[in-house]
């Protein structure tokens, strides 16, 4: 179904979800990724490889921890390299 | 650790910096220590040294913006993004760049400067984020750093070294290091170690990421950095021992141990303590010494010692044995000990016991930097 880009999960919004993976895991920047998060879309891929790289458990969710990471302080350079 | 692409690097160890501005919530002076401070951070693993210039172009130019300054990369106000750095290189490469809509301070009540500084910096000498969440390089702010005992991770210290390798002058003649040798640290009565050795005729005291050197012929040790000789050894030893008949130093950490020649790590380690014969119940080690006379290792695990036996490499039967047993007198648990002399000296907490294994008694205690000539 349609994610509202303004949805909020755990006080934060899908457009900073889609703007921490574009700006630190270098996901596409295309508005739609979010509309149609299926396991194998690259938005779930991206999430896998930020949660790995965090030390977080790799599930391809944005559950409680990886956003609760992701509201954290933090330095500004992407986490790997484009 | 990772790298930037082509692992780029600074091509010299002199390196320069600028405070280009300031932020206007904390003194310049603290600006200037925290930025002093956490380039020491770096300089104290590396080779490197970093000379403040006051205009024109430094290789590290630190300036606080807000917003969108300049770099295509804008600043996101409050919380989220603290600053970002650049791999080294000419003009805006290896530059610092600080949102100024944080709460800069000295301490922990706003984003600490110091820390955050020192992670950026990491970037402008060619670091990339670290997975390694002990890391200052792992990309996230850690609230919780202990700041009056920070030190960078191994993986830092790895990471950086790989880059620039070790420092080149030995600490011992740094002018941070004769401050501390004269420091009262040395003569503290209440002084105490993690571990001591002995080594090519000199006896190591090792404390935290520190040891002291002592040979027989100077009358006060001299205070080393660990990182110095050692690099890619962890500070905080348990133990330490010297195998004399192999020129070898055996440094244990929890359950690990490392065999080390001169500075140089012999390959394979570290190691399991459990190759030696230990059960799994031992977690760590507290302290082990070589007695060469009869061959045999011993080693202190809260009230009980094993002995091994250096030829056969294995630990002897009907070991372990009560500490207090074989060693009357004994009776505190012990941090460290070595043989020197024909005697054992037991170190346990700022204090020493020395003990001739020949009348099997105590002869003497004394205070644990005794050997330091206070």
């Amino acid at each position: 179904y349609p994610l509202d880009p303004a949805a909020t999960v755990g006080k934060l919004s899908m457009d900073r979800v889609q703007k921490y993976l574009e700006d630190f895991y270098h996901l596409e920047k295309n508005v739609n990724q979010f509309v149609r998060m299926k396991s194998s879309s690259p938005v779930v891929a991206k999430i896998r490889e930020m949660q790995r790289f965090l030390g977080l458990k790799v599930t391809g969710n944005l559950d409680d921890d990886t956003m609760e990471m992701m509201k954290k302080p933090r330095c500004g350079f992407p986490d790997v390299s484009s | 650790y990772a790298f930037f692409p082509y692992m780029s690097k600074w091509k010299k160890n002199e390196v320069t910096y600028r405070i280009v501005n300031y932020t206007t919530d904390m003194k310049q002076t603290d600006v200037d220590t925290a930025i002093e401070r956490a380039l020491k951070v770096w300089s104290d693993v590396t080779p490197l040294t970093f000379t403040r210039l006051d205009e024109g172009e430094a290789d590290i130019m630190i300036s606080f913006a807000v917003k969108d300054h300049g770099d295509f990369l804008p600043f996101d106000g409050p919380g989220g993004v603290l600053g970002h750095a650049y791999p080294p290189g000419p003009k805006i490469n290896g530059d610092v760049h600080l949102d100024d809509d944080e709460k800069w301070t000295e301490d922990k009540s706003g984003v600490n400067l110091f820390l955050a500084v020192a992670h950026e910096f990491g970037h402008s000498l060619g670091l990339a984020h670290s997975s390694d969440t002990r890391a200052l390089m792992y990309p996230v702010y850690d609230i919780n750093t202990d700041l009056t005992k920070f030190r960078l991770s191994q993986d830092d210290i790895d990471g950086i070294q790989s880059l620039y390798g070790y420092p080149s002058v030995p600490p011992t003649t740094s002018t941070e290091n004769e401050t501390l040798e004269k420091d009262p640290a040395t003569c503290d009565p209440n002084m105490s170690f993690d571990a001591v050795s002995t080594l090519r005729g000199e006896m190591l005291f090792f404390k935290d990421k520190y040891f002291w050197r002592k040979s027989t012929n100077s009358i006060e040790p001299t205070l080393c950095l660990l990182s110095a000789y050692w690099p890619s050894l962890p500070s905080g030893f348990d133990a330490a021992y010297e195998l004399t008949t192999k020129d070898t130093v055996f440094v244990f950490k929890e359950s690990k141990f490392w065999a080390v020649r001169g500075s140089d790590i012999q390959p394979g380690y570290p190691r399991d303590i459990y190759t030696l014969g230990f059960p799994r119940t031992v977690k760590k080690i507290d302290a082990a010494f070589f007695h060469k006379e009869k061959q045999k290792t011993y080693f202190f695990v809260n009230d009980i010692y094993w002995r091994y036996d250096e030829k056969r490499h294995a630990m002897d039967h009907g070991y372990p044995r009560q500490i207090a047993t074989d060693f009357p007198g004994v009776d505190e648990k012990v941090d460290a000990v070595f043989e020197a002399f024909g005697f054992f000296y037991f170190f346990s907490g700022s204090s020493q016991i020395e003990f001739d294994p020949n009348a099997q008694m105590v002869t003497r205690t004394l205070k644990s930097n005794s050997w330091f000539n206070c």
